[in-house]
């Protein structure tokens, strides 16, 4: 689980 | 970066781009919701704050500055330049009816109470809505120029698309924003009525969609 804080997606 | 999340944000230019174009080439923006356009404007100014903060890549920052011009540039056109054609009698959604919750569930809903999170968040979730004004406008009005139908099939295919992307991340990479996916399928299912009526009636070559 990817911390959602990193925002790759527009 | 995977083939739905490419598409998705294709389908999203596209969707933008022929709005604009219908704008400009018609010089009327008659049957245009300028609320959902605003509200737009308002989710990629308060989510691509992270332009001035974090570096993904070039494509993200390109993306992001053109989604920025061209939101803003259709507002313009709406407000400014093509006043006299706005269908204003016909924009009467009450947006004050979206911002409010949306700002509650943003402040209550987030992964960090940081104003950069919160204001994610709130354009998460105001994205979701964002086209119930457009979509108000249809049912009240009758009917959509096939143009803006064809706007709204590329809007909505964006979000399917966004939901394909989740899911194949989800498998290849664990990947899982549970805020951005839940508000994303709920405002997917917006569209499902829409995307029955634009097979059912503007596909069959009716031209207009006109409601029952």
């Amino acid at each position: 689980m990817l911390s959602a804080a990193y925002k790759d997606e527009l | 970066m995977n083939i739905f999340r490419l598409a998705g944000d294709v389908s999203h230019l596209v969707a933008i781009i022929i709005l604009l174009l219908k704008i400009w080439r018609s010089k009327s923006c008659a049957g245009i919701s300028g609320k959902s356009q605003v509200l737009f404007a308002l989710v990629f100014s308060t989510r691509y704050l992270d332009l001035f903060t974090v570096f993904v890549s070039v494509y993200n920052v390109v993306m992001k500055v053109v989604f920025l011009a061209l939101s803003y540039a259709t507002v313009y056109l709406i407000y400014m330049r093509f006043r006299n054609s706005y269908d204003s009698e016909n924009d009467t959604f009450r947006v004050e009816f979206l911002l409010v919750p949306v700002i509650g569930l943003s402040f209550l809903e987030n992964y960090a109470f940081t104003p950069l999170e919160i204001l994610w968040t709130f354009s998460i979730f105001l994205e979701a809505v964002a086209i119930m004004p457009q979509l108000f406008m249809i049912t009240k009005t009758g009917e959509a120029e096939s143009i803006t139908t064809h706007y709204l099939f590329f809007l909505g295919l964006y979000r399917a698309l966004y939901i394909a992307n989740w899911v194949w991340r989800y498998h290849m990479e664990g990947f899982f924003d549970q805020i951005a996916v839940v508000s994303g399928v709920v405002q997917t299912i917006f569209y499902c009525d829409f995307f029955y009526l634009y097979v059912t009636r503007v596909l069959r070559g009716k031209g207009k969609m006109s409601l029952p």
